[in-house]
């Protein structure tokens, strides 16, 4: 499956690959990436973060981490910040333009965002994926060997459709699925829908996050969410 | 830009093709596409709803037009619910399957639903895109003349990010942007956003639409919330 000449580039580099993805877009997967990053650099390890959607990519500014990345012997070095190597499209395009790009040209983007980018010792690489079952995540599993997958979902009946598909395409990728994470659970968009879902595919129910102003504002403001609260949402991440 | 032999066999059969795009996912295009079709068909016009979600066709069951299509002269029927002529992949694959295609694939989808369906006399076809500036944006724009597009978003930055880069996909591609809907509008994701993006893109800005809870229940459902409610966000529909 994966492409031996560039596992063999960051073996030894890169010890696990954590892929979140859920086939549905806007259900919160760069939102839980990003929060999952910072918490698992706040016990300790050394973690880096991906922003695999090359055509809407959120985590510069979600992580607050701006500016131009540097090159170092004809790589890009990953941006720093909250203790987490960083590296995303939104680097290396101007903010306001599309990318108006066919398949393949998604398919050598995310080549080049591990062949071409100088990353340092990570424990865990978090990679944030595009909505859908394309190029970005054929390519992903084709260029690296992915440790395993998190599928968000919301709790409503068409994102856990697109969860199914999303968790579907996976498994005909041969990466394992890892779990399943509900959020934005509450009186808006219901509950319950993530749970019952795990038990249909037979996979762990990670847990559910609820519907919070203070996780949009966090956003809007660069500082992810677990980084300012030690309550039950970061608990959850 | 359109390929005039598809532009040709649609002549004189469907006189707008109204596009409903965002850049970012789960912002609420299939909704908006949904409530928008029906509010058309309530006041007497001819309307289809075309569903360009390859990887997460979700407008099935939001418009509860459950089942499988029929065949005539070698072209598939559309579905036929609430005065509306529907198409979607959705009804051609298998409902928890994933389509796990390279962006080839989506180019080639999204012109037979144009050439392969038995489209009967439309006044509008809304088109619902999927997130993204790919594949299916370009697709569309190169196979039939569109004659405007919508930009969803929501109110907070990140949304607003990729909906300029929705927008300037649309502008690169030739396609007039008619205006920006603001959805979700409340304490949870803030509001003003949309209005601002209008004002910095110089295009109107068509309303907004409020967080209500309501809203999710009718998508669950399968039957659109216009139809049901004659309210304030009904009108804004
Ligand atoms: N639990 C939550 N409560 C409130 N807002 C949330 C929550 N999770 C995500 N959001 C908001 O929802 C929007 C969509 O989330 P995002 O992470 O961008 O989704 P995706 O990466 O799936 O497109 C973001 O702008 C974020 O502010
Ligand atoms: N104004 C609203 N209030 C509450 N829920 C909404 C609203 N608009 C959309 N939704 C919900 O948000 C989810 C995402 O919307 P959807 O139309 O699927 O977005 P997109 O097509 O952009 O991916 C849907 O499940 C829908 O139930």
């Amino acid at each position: 499956r994966p492409d031996s000449r560039i596992a063999d580039s960051i073996a030894g580099t890169i010890k696990n690959i954590i892929a979140v993805g859920s086939g549905k877009g806007g259900v919160g997967k760069s939102t839980v990436s990003v929060n999952i990053a910072c918490a698992l650099a706040k016990e300790g390890a050394l973690v880096g973060l991906l922003d695999c959607d090359i055509y809407g990519p959120n985590i510069p500014r979600m992580t607050g981490a701006a500016g131009l990345p540097l090159e170092r012997d004809e790589k890009i070095v990953p941006m720093e910040k909250h203790g987490i190597q960083i590296m995303s499209m939104g680097y290396l395009i101007p903010p306001n333009q599309a990318l108006v790009w066919r398949g393949p040209m998604i398919h050598s983007a995310v080549r080049q965002l591990f062949t071409d980018v100088a990353w340092r010792e990570i424990d865990y690489l978090i990679v944030d994926l595009p909505p859908g079952t394309g190029d970005a995540q054929m390519s992903l599993a084709q260029s690296v060997p992915v440790t395993g997958a998190i599928i968000v979902t919301m709790p409503q009946l068409v994102a856990l459709d697109d969860a199914r598909r999303g968790a579907d395409a996976f498994t005909r990728l041969s990466v394992p699925v890892l779990g399943i994470v509900e959020n934005m659970t509450g009186a808006v968009f219901g509950s319950g829908g993530g749970a019952s879902l795990a038990d249909e595919l037979a996979v762990p129910f990670i847990g559910s996050i609820e519907l919070e102003a203070g996780i949009t504002a966090s956003i809007n403001t660069g500082r992810p969410y677990v980084l300012d609260h030690d309550d039950g949402i970061s608990a959850a991440y």
